[in-house]
């Protein structure tokens, strides 16, 4: 018997929104720990690793560790379905092949079930050892979302690089070329909008935009992103998810041939 | 010229 309650229904629907380009399929793992799922992207460039601890959920039950196989854009479809102001109680019996998903309106006087089909997925797990990183940029997601917009539109690849002088966010293309610069500052009075960096080593490092463009889904799921880098070193961009866990982007280096 | 590596590279499927 596993059986969820989450009364912020809308942070599941962005959650889901948040995968949902990156990903097609995904094994979501339950235990009495929480939610999560680890998944990447069908070319192995790019990873999204999620957490929802149990303490996050209003209820929470999971008698035995089990995996879900969800198709994550027919989530979405199911999660169309709710009101964002839904609370959204999941539940799976041992051994059926279908979840439920119901969504409760505030003053109970709608209540949807959704019954979904769950698939057989293989997928392979990566261990992600804890390492320390030369670099960690801690950043307003929105800032970091409106720089990647901004350069996609001029190039393919973003090139980041963190010295002192603060982190430079540099593409080049047909067109032209373009680098915006983010000096530390942490003398704001809100700490939502602060921009930290901490630096053990200056680092340089070249992706692809599309990748992290998909992964600044998750802006709305936090006010501030970190983003973790270290040489020849896949980036990790997080977006902590308040009182619950968080939603981690992996993303492989371009490699100078 | 770079190429894209993939996450394999970097960490090992458990």
């Amino acid at each position: 018997m596993f059986e969820l309650r989450l009364v912020q229904g809308s942070l599941l629907k962005r959650v889901i929104d948040a995968i949902k380009d990156l990903v097609n399929d995904a094994n979501f793992d339950c235990s009495s720990t929480g939610f999560s799922l680890q998944a990447m992207d069908s070319s192995h460039v790019a990873l999204v690793a999620l957490l929802l601890r149990s303490e996050g959920f209003e209820h929470f039950r999971c008698d035995r560790t089990f995996s879900m196989g969800m198709s994550i854009a027919n989530m979405a479809k199911m999660l169309k379905c709710a009101s964002n102001d839904d609370i959204i109680t999941i539940k799976a019996d041992d051994g059926t092949d279908t979840v439920t998903f119901m969504f409760e309106s505030p003053s109970q006087d709608k209540i949807s079930d959704i019954e979904m089909k769950l698939m057989d997925i293989d997928s392979d797990h990566l261990g992600i050892p804890d390492a320390e990183y030369e670099a960690i940029v801690r950043m307003p997601s929105t800032e970091f979302g409106s720089i990647c917009t901004s350069l996609s539109t001029i190039g393919d690849t973003v090139t980041i690089a963190v010295s002192k002088q603060g982190v430079t966010f540099s593409t080049k293309g047909d067109i032209g070329s373009g680098n915006i610069t983010c000096r530390q500052n942490s003398s704001t009075e809100k700490p939502e909008e602060a921009t930290i960096i901490e630096m053990k080593e200056p680092v340089v490092l070249t992706f692809a935009l599309k990748y992290i463009t998909t992964f600044t889904k998750a802006t709305s799921l936090s006010s501030q992103v970190t983003i973790s880098l270290s040489s020849d070193m896949p980036v990790v961009v997080e977006y902590k998810i308040a009182e619950m866990g968080h939603i981690r982007y992996y993303l492989a280096p371009k490699i100078e041939e | 010229k770079s190429s894209q590596g993939r996450l394999e590279a970097f960490f090992k499927p458990t």
